[in-house]
């Protein structure tokens, strides 16, 4: 990680991510919602950055955000 | 393996800021936990989500049979300083708006959440200014060169919707040669012995007109750039034009000034401070405006740039409790051989003697990439992974100095500013994984 967060605990245990099904959304209880456009661009943004530049996937057709 | 599903994100405060625009004051702090089968990112406002969604994104990795994969994790994270700023010369050299952006991307990959716009300087004057067009029309190096009112409005909310703050650095009274060509009589002519020399100086202190035409201007500044602060410079001002000019020695005398150029600088900024309170905004200057003991209202930020001594002049700027940005370590405009980044990582700013209240007055910092030498060819490899030091400096905790592991996680880190678009240059010798043979 760069910068290094102030409290950082990573375990061993790793979690599988699948491109077509993760989602980054809205968590009930949140007071921003789909109409805050600043989170929704930066959703789109990022699901672009940790799926986009993949050597064996990029040329997948890739899944519209929700 | 188990399946992470999806992150979700919740804004814990009842007002997320999601329409308004960061500040000195913006919360960046979240919390982030990874764990099956979602993930889950708090932030109180909109800033900390952005800034944790750049933790997740850094997080997940993909192995060499292309899955993606994250490990499990618990992060709790906040800034270490509020004001973790760039300063991009687009005077020296002009850059085109593309430049601009793609570092303001960088800027978000590294949590720097300023973007101090050094807009217009000597050499050029590429702001198009509504109230005063000929400005740019005139000091511009061409018709091509400028930043329009679109571009301005573009760069503004492009960093927006990454945290990033934009305050635009509008020098005065010196460093203002480019302003004279749009604006009659703004500058101080020079003299020689009796005669004028041709050549002009700093800003004419001592004519209403510049007054009248500053406020105008600062009226513009403030509608345009939505941040409290505006950076009004204050560097380097030549006295020789001044000391030569006749009318401006009978102004002096007349102020009971005698021969200390210093307190007609001080006499100008001080009307210019007053006039960036009337408009409601706050003022940033360089340190020769507090060396040349000006007036300044106590929330006036001092950003310390010269780079020798600056542990004392930290000292001396807390000691009178204004704010303070330090620059001095960060020049990255200087290039030396061999992995400088160490130098600029292994600063500690709150490293000069003073009580614990001086230290907190200490905002932040800023890397400073001067334009001499500097265009849209060269921009970004220097400045990255440079300038990633700074960041790590501003935002992690102070104890996280550790140089192996940094070289570490920056290597890393400067092969994912690669992937994602970002020509950053190499820390040393080695490889990105996801290079392959046809890329250049």
């Amino acid at each position: 990680l760069w910068p290094l967060p102030r409290s950082l605990h990573i375990s061993p245990a790793r979690l599988q991510l699948a491109p077509k099904r993760f989602q980054i959304l809205h968590g009930s209880g949140s007071s921003a919602g789909p109409r805050c456009s600043l989170l929704q661009d930066a959703f789109r943004r990022y699901y672009g950055y940790i799926f986009g530049y993949s050597k064996w996937q990029n040329h997948d057709e890739k899944k519209p955000l929700s | 393996e188990t399946e992470l599903f999806s992150l979700q994100v919740i804004i814990t405060s009842e007002d997320s800021e999601c329409d308004k625009y960061p500040g000195v004051e913006s919360d960046e702090s979240y919390q982030l936990q990874v764990s099956e089968p979602t993930a889950v990112l708090k932030a109180s406002k909109v800033w900390g989500a952005l800034r944790g969604l750049e933790t997740f994104s850094q997080l997940v990795n993909e192995d060499d049979y292309g899955s993606f994969f994250i490990n499990e994790s618990d992060i709790s994270d906040s800034p270490r300083f509020a004001h973790r700023g760039i300063l991009l010369d687009t005077s020296r050299h002009f850059l085109p708006l593309k430049s601009i952006l793609i570092n303001l991307d960088a800027m978000a990959f590294n949590k720097f959440n300023v973007f101090h716009w050094h807009i217009v300087d000597d050499q050029s004057f590429p702001y198009q200014s509504i109230t005063f067009p000929e400005l740019s029309a005139q000091g511009a190096y061409s018709y091509n060169h400028v930043y329009t009112p679109t571009d301005v409005r573009l760069v503004i909310d492009y960093a927006r919707l990454r945290g990033i703050r934009v305050i635009p650095e509008f020098d005065t009274p010196g460093h203002t040669e480019s302003w004279g060509k749009g604006q009659k009589d703004f500058l101080t002519p020079c003299y020689n012995g009796e005669h004028p020399s041709g050549s002009y100086g700093p800003v004419n202190p001592i004519l209403n007109t510049t007054y009248d035409f500053m406020l105008q201007l600062l009226k513009e500044i403030r509608t345009v750039f939505p941040d409290e602060y505006i950076h009004l410079g204050g560097d380097e001002v030549d006295f020789t034009c001044w000391r030569s000019n006749p009318d401006v020695s009978e102004f002096m005398k007349e102020r009971g000034f005698s021969h200390s150029y210093t307190k007609l600088e001080s006499y100008y900024i001080e009307k210019i401070l007053d006039m960036v309170s009337s408009v409601n905004k706050k003022s940033i200057v360089w340190q020769e405006v507090f060396d040349n003991g000006v007036q300044l209202q106590p929330d006036t930020i001092v950003e310390v740039w010269m780079g020798t001594l600056y542990k004392e002049e930290l000292r001396r700027v807390t000691k009178e409790g204004h704010p303070a940005i330090l620059a001095a370590p960060w020049y990255l405009d200087y290039i030396s051989y061999g992995q400088d980044w160490k130098k600029y990582y292994s600063v500690e700013p709150l490293d000069f003697l003073g009580c614990r209240a001086q230290k907190e007055l200490v905002v932040g910092g800023e890397a400073c990439l001067w334009g001499e030498y500097v265009d849209a060819t060269n921009l970004t490899p220097r400045l990255w992974p440079r300038a990633s030091a700074v960041g790590e400096r501003l935002w992690s905790s102070k104890n996280v100095t550790d140089i192996a592991d940094a070289y570490n996680r920056l290597t890393e880190h400067r092969c994912r500013m690669l992937r994602r678009g970002v020509a950053a240059e190499p820390l040393f010798v080695g490889y990105c994984s996801n290079e392959t043979g046809d890329r250049t």
